[in-house]
Formats: structure tokens, sequence, C-alpha cells
């Protein structure tokens, strides 16, 4: 699905520059299911961006279903993303001024589906997480981990082939990341999504067949603690 | 510092009403260092802006230092929270156009800290959260866990009698989660801030003097998994 071949990234603030990716290499295939684990700053939000489709390397190639990147212009990128890549972002970016389930209704409309079948199938995706009983809130009306899964729904709505998601159990109590790691593995199994997980928790680790940390700006994969 | 009895607090959403906060009765004594645990959604974070003063209960009561909250208006509860509180926001609340220097220089300056004292003071600070390097990126510059980091030093800059942290640890590798709880630690026992952490980490609580949960919108003291 997606084959990542000496990515690099580098910021600038200002006169300084710093080298954040290094020379990633990687390749994602259908029904993996993997880990990513590294310090705060190390990176890997970056490297989700890009694998995502929502930022470019400055250095190194990506290939998404066999394309290269660089030869796809802006709206390319923009459609493969729609059709074919759920991301949940770490800060999780929801509409402030819709409901739960505008929002996750939103990336079904944008397909074309009409409103009241897409608020259906949202609904439907929100009792999935456990958010079934907020569907009318607003994401101020929310706790911290009820938009963290409001942001999984949404990712989640379109069935799509890659899932990328950014500490996806970040703010959630045991139990409940318990919950959603459940239903990633789930679809993983049933549907054969693809799953790439960013995580701080050793235990979200152990639940993935592979496992991957990114030290020094580069991907080193480390033995899954528990092959399934 | 602070005492609550029976402290409620419900909600409105359209038609529906509900009682998130029940009756939680909790004391913060000087130098305590106390967590607080419980589900996504349980009103842990609605409990912490209560004690923070950013928030009024809807049913009983809380004094701060002795007083009453319900006979202070605004600019005495405003007044009582930037002389006595840091609050680290679950959503860090950091303002996007300054520096993380300048968004930790803020609550000094707004003290009448002439602005090369404010910036030094605050630069020492992000030094104490492993932030020396990133003192002049904005928060889109920074990762989550640096942009949480940076909420820290802002609560802290002001040597608070009260920190009041919501999941402070939550984007935070082990090894950099272990740094901030060794700091609060340090505050806690050196210069006597009474902490109370939210938080959905057992180690997190592990390390703290006393252990609460919110179960059903009530307060139940746990025992301290290890006393210090
Ligand atoms: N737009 C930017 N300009 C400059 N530097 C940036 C920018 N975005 C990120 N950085 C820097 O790149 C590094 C990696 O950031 P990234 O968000 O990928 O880290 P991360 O591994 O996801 O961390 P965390 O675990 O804290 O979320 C950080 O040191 C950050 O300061
Ligand atoms: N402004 C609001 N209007 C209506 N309901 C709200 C509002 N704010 C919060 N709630 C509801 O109150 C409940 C408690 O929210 P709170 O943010 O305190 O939970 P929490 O324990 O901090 O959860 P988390 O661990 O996910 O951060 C939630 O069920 C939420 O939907
Ligand atoms: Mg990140
Ligand atoms: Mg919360």
């Amino acid at each position: 699905l997606l084959s990542l071949s000496g990515v690099g990234k580098r910021y600038a603030v200002g006169p300084v520059q710093t080298q954040v990716l290094k020379g990633v290499d990687l390749d994602v295939k259908a029904g993996d299911l993997l880990s990513i684990m590294g310090e705060s700053g190390s990176g890997k939000s970056t490297l989700l961006n890009i694998m995502g489709l929502l930022d470019r390397p400055t250095e190194g190639a990506m290939r998404v279903a066999g394309r290269d990147v660089s030869a796809m212009n802006d709206d390319e990128l923009s459609d493969t993303r729609n059709l074919s890549i759920g991301f949940v972002f770490q800060a999780f970016r929801l509409l402030p001024r819709m409901t739960a389930s505008e929002n996750v209704a939103l990336p079904l409309t944008y397909r074309g589906i009409d409103r009241m079948q897409a608020l259906e199938r949202a609904q439907a995706m929100l009792k999935k997480v456990a958010m079934g009983e907020r569907v009318d809130h607003r994401p101020d009306q929310l706790s911290g981990g009820q938009q963290q899964r409001v942001a999984i729904a949404r990712a989640l709505v379109t069935s799509p082939a890659l899932l990328l998601a950014d500490e996806p159990t970040g703010a959630l109590d045991p139990n409940t990341g318990r919950e959603i790691m459940q239903l990633f593995h789930e679809l993983n199994a049933v549907e054969g999504i693809a799953v790439v997980i960013i995580t701080h928790d050793r235990e979200v680790a152990r639940q993935c067949v592979h496992n991957a940390e990114l030290v020094e700006g580069r991907i080193t994969r480390t033995a899954a603690p528990t092959a399934v």
C-alpha cells in the first residue's frame, strides 16, 4: 500500500534548520497492524502526516499503491487521501460548530452520499466507539476522550484501506482504550484494513503484530513483543 | 487550601439535562499530592475546572483559603486564580501566535514583572521541562508532547500554591513522563506546592501520595498504592 524509501523531513525556524526525519525506510502492506513508538519530539507525527499525504517529504521517495507521490499533484493527493486513508489526528481536529454525528458524516457527504444516509452511518460508527449517547453534542460539550473517539469514528466511517492513528488512545482510560484496540483488531482481521498506530503506550504496542521505533530520525523494526 | 462539599454540576444539551457531578466532597491541603482517575466522560475535567475557579458548581459549596467561592465575584475569582493556582489544560490552550517562551512568560507579565525578567524566568522553567531548545518555536512548530510541556511550564512559572494538572503526561513517552513526575515531586517536597493530577496512567497514580477515583459523579478515596 505504502512504500517509503530514504524519506527525510527538515524544518526551518528562523535561521535554524532541523533535520527531523533522516532516512526512513518503511513498507505498509494490506492487512498490516503496526505500532510506532519514540520519544516526544522524535518525528512520529511528522512521519504519519507524510504517510497520510498531508505533508511532503523534503528528501527521499514514497509510493502509494505503486504510484510515486512526487509525480502526483495536490488534487490527486487529496483524492487518494479521501478514498483510501482514514486519519486520526493527535489533536483530533474536529469542526467546532458541528455535532459529533455531523463531524463523522462529513467524509461521506464529501463522497456524494446523501445527508440522511451519511448521518445514519455516522451514528452507527459512533456506537462502535461507545459514543452513541452523545451524537448531538458539539466538541466543546464533549470530554477529551469523547472527542478522541469522535475523531476515530470519523477516520473509520468511509471504511478506508489504511488507517493512520496518531496516539488514538492517549486521552482514554485503560478500559475504553482496550475497547478501541479491540475495534482496530476486528477491522484489521475482518475487513483487512491496514493499521498504523503511533503510541506511547506499551500495552497498545504489545497488541500490534509489528512494532517499530523512531530513533534519531530513522525507523528501526523491533521484535513484536507478542506474535498474534 | 480547597474544600468542596456536595459539589454538583449539570449541563443541558437542548432539552436533555445531564448530572455530571453529583455530590463531590474533597479537601486539598497544602503539600498534598493527589491523583484523580476515572473513565473517559466521568467528569474529571469538569471537577478540575471548578477547583481551578474556571467554572462554578450548579450545586454544593466550595471554599478557597477559607472563603466561600459563591460570595466572590468574577474579578475576585480571577485574582485568586492568577495569584495562587497553576492550571495545565487537557488541550494545552497555548496562544498560537506567541512563541513557547512568550506563552510561558505571560502569567508573569500579568503580574507586572517586566518583559526581560519574565522571558528569562520563562526560559529557565522551559529548561526544567526539557524544552530549552525550542523556546522560539510557536505551538504549530512543536510536537504534541512539546506543547504539553510548554503548558506545564506556564502553569508553574508563577510558583503557585496549587497546581491542577489535567492529564499532564498524556502526550509524553514514558521517559519524558517520568521526568515531569520527578519535577512535580520536587516542587511538592521542596516548595510545598499542592498538586492535583488527573491521569489515566496507573504509573502516575502510583507516584502520588493519595489517590481518588471519580465514579458516578462522586469522589471515592482509594488506598494509596504506595505510601511515600
Ligand atoms: N512546522 C514546524 N517547524 C519547525 N519544527 C517543527 C515543525 N513541526 C514539528 N517540528 C519539530 O519537529 C520535531 C518532531 O515533531 P513531531 O510532531 O513529529 O514529534 P512527535 O514524535 O510526534 O512527538 P510527540 O510524541 O510529542 O507527539 C519536533 O522537535 C518539533 O519541534
Ligand atoms: N458544555 C457541556 N455541555 C454538555 N455536556 C458537557 C459539557 N462539557 C462536558 N460535558 C459532558 O460532561 C461529561 C464529563 O466531561 P469531562 O470533560 O469532565 O470528562 P472527563 O472525565 O474529563 O473525561 P476524559 O477522561 O475523556 O477527559 C461528559 O460526558 C461530557 O459529554
Ligand atoms: Mg506527535
Ligand atoms: Mg478530561
